[in-house]
């Protein structure tokens, strides 16, 4: 059954909300529906708040199954491409004033994009996902944030995870030992880490 | 439905046919710098139909053919096949099981197949579209891509959405 | 010649004067995610005469100026001085110190000063020229831009090879 | 004195084969001068290779006075702008074959481009340098390599390093901590790691 895209963002902007509570402990998030200015110049205008979305829902009784539903709110002022709607995403570090994105940290940044596809998930999970290396500019307190959080989804969906760290590591219910010889070859090892399953299997060369 | 299991052979750094086998819950692939853990990541993007070799690091597609090492001689193509489970249905298809599997040799010559049948690039869109998997979804974070969510533009987030609902 | 001292007033979130003094060797800063330890690294840089507010990760160059925080009003202007000790006269200039201040308000009124007395941006840059540090060198590596020498174009590398020059 | 970017590159060149061997243990290295087509999509054209130079300084003998040298290469072809001019980087880690830079990993890439920048600190060394996370990519083993070149580089100029990791503090002659309070204020702790120095100091709000 395909969603529209309202009440998929709709979902998505909740769960922001929460996630950024655990990831961000004492800041605060918040996804945006705004429209695009064609030179890109003059910024997003807003059009749709988080809130407004549902209010709107509410309103017109229909939005849900109306797909052009944010462009009648634009009625009256220039007719824009529906392509010209964007998600903002605003972000407020505990004790923090301002929200350029842009001024985050490498760690804040990390945590933020973290949070959103997160909120994708719990909007519309996917059936895998595969995560290479998304932990590398988090300080440790932050990895084991993103981690409980992993380990909290992880019965939903499954998780790959690629890392080079060892804190990582102790989160897997399978693991993969990636090498390489001095033959350019990779070769794959892995042992499970709960004694009740079945190891995974790795076929190396035949 | 979850991934089940990806076969690499002739692709990047693995020659030879491995296969690796996933369970539910966390895997962890773990390694050296160079080991080869980044190529399976790509080996996944590959099988799933992405189309541009910078995705996947390369300058021309046929870069991802394993291009020999000390006392390895070149492989002529390179093969990805993953199996997901699809118990569930929700891969809109009737098998419980959907392999996917991707070939291409250095003349350029590639295929795909389905369960095994020749197929085209669509049919393979087709299959994983509504799962949020592929390309234009966010199911496959690659190696230093993570903040891009963050840097790019309000409308880029915005497909990230449309691709999932 | 080496680096002295750093002080930053206004800067990013160090809203009072904090003054960081640096000696020969090896010097690390540490401290969790968002600290403030990149906020530093782009001190020097705009310092040095950056005229990108990209490249200290801003939109606008007043994106430096302290914005305020939790029981912290909003400071009208920023304010960096580097002290550079030139001992060894590698700076091309006769004094023993340089320093070097840049001031910038939130009407975009800014100014530049070498060893106290007003001057323009050319002539922080001619000091600085000959020894690879200011944008176009090498001598500052930011976060997440070190695999830049590798991803960039073949005549960038020689740009950089000539600053150094 | 100003010297020519012909000799600044022959020594760069000649100093990456050697911090190429310490951070690739068993493998290769090598810059070359290219000349870039205007539309890119030819590829850049080898004119000199790192002993060319070397070789043409020798037989034309004015080679290192005259900064065009590289375009006499190219007489008789179409006259290029020197801005065409570029540095390849070839890298060819131990036992693998192929050197396309954009497969190499997260972490061969960051050694390589420490490679090159440790090349030209040899070549004409700054007074300082200010490194930001620069070993965010790279395993344990990798960052004790580069770790070691740092301090053997460490007096013959200052290195500003910021980290998140443990390791890198290992190898501090000065510590700062910066911290931030519930405010959205820095503050910056510093203090000598050997007896024999005073410590580094930091003055907090006046
Ligand atoms: N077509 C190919 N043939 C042979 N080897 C290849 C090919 N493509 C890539 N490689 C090798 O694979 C290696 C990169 O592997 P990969 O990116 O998977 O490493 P990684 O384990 O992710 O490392 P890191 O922790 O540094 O990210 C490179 O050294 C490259 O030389
Ligand atoms: N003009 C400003 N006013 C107030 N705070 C600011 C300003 N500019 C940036 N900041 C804050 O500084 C913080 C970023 O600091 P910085 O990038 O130095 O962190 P970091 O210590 O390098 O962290 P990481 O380890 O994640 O890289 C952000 O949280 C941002 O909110
Ligand atoms: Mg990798
Ligand atoms: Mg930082």
């Amino acid at each position: 059954i395909r969603e529209t895209f309202e009440a998929t963002f709709a979902a998505t902007a909740r769960h922001f909300e929460e996630v950024v509570n655990r990831l961000f402990p004492g800041g605060r998030g918040q996804l945006r529906l705004v429209q695009e200015d064609g030179q890109g110049s003059g910024g997003p205008r807003r059009i749709l708040g988080a809130e407004a979305i549902d209010g709107q829902a509410r309103e017109s009784g229909g939005l849900a199954d109306d797909e052009d539903g944010e462009d009648r709110e634009q009625a009256g002022e220039d007719a824009t491409p529906e392509d010209r709607v964007g998600v903002e995403l605003e972000i407020t570090p505990a004790g923090k004033s301002m929200k350029r994105l842009s001024l985050l940290s490498g760690g804040e940044k990390s945590l933020t994009a973290l949070a959103f596809l997160f909120s994708v998930f719990l909007a519309r999970p996917c059936p895998f996902y595969i995560l290479d290396e998304v932990e590398a500019a988090l300080d440790d307190i932050n990895i084991d944030r993103f981690l409980d959080l992993l380990r909290s989804y992880s019965s939903r969906a499954q998780f790959i995870v690629v890392t080079h760290q060892r804190r990582t590591m102790e989160v897997a219910d399978w693991l993969y030992g990636v090498s390489m010889g001095g033959d350019g070859v990779s070769r794959v090892v892995s042992r499970r880490l709960e004694a009740d399953r079945e190891p995974p299997a790795v076929a190396g060369a035949a | 439905m979850h991934l089940r299991s990806i076969s690499l052979k002739g692709f990047k750094s693995f020659p030879d046919r491995t296969t690796l086998e996933f369970g539910p819950g966390v895997s962890v692939i773990v390694g050296p710098n160079g080991s080869g853990k980044s190529n399976i990541t790509d080996a996944v993007l590959w099988a799933m139909g992405e189309q541009s070799p910078l995705a996947v690091r390369g300058q021309a597609m046929q870069d991802v053919i394993f291009a020999g090492g000390h006392g390895q001689h070149e492989r002529s193509e390179a093969e990805v096949e993953i199996v997901i489970d699809n118990a569930d249905g929700g891969l809109g298809v009737e098998f419980t099981e959907v392999s996917i599997l991707r070939r291409l040799d250095r003349a350029s010559d590639g295929e795909y197949r389905l369960n095994g049948a020749r197929c085209r690039l669509v049919d393979v869109l087709e299959v994983l579209s509504d799962t949020g998997l592929g390309r234009e979804g966010h199911s496959v974070v690659s190696q230093g891509r993570v903040e891009a969510v963050v840097t790019s533009k309000p409308r880029d987030r915005r497909l990230l959405i449309e691709e999932a609902a």
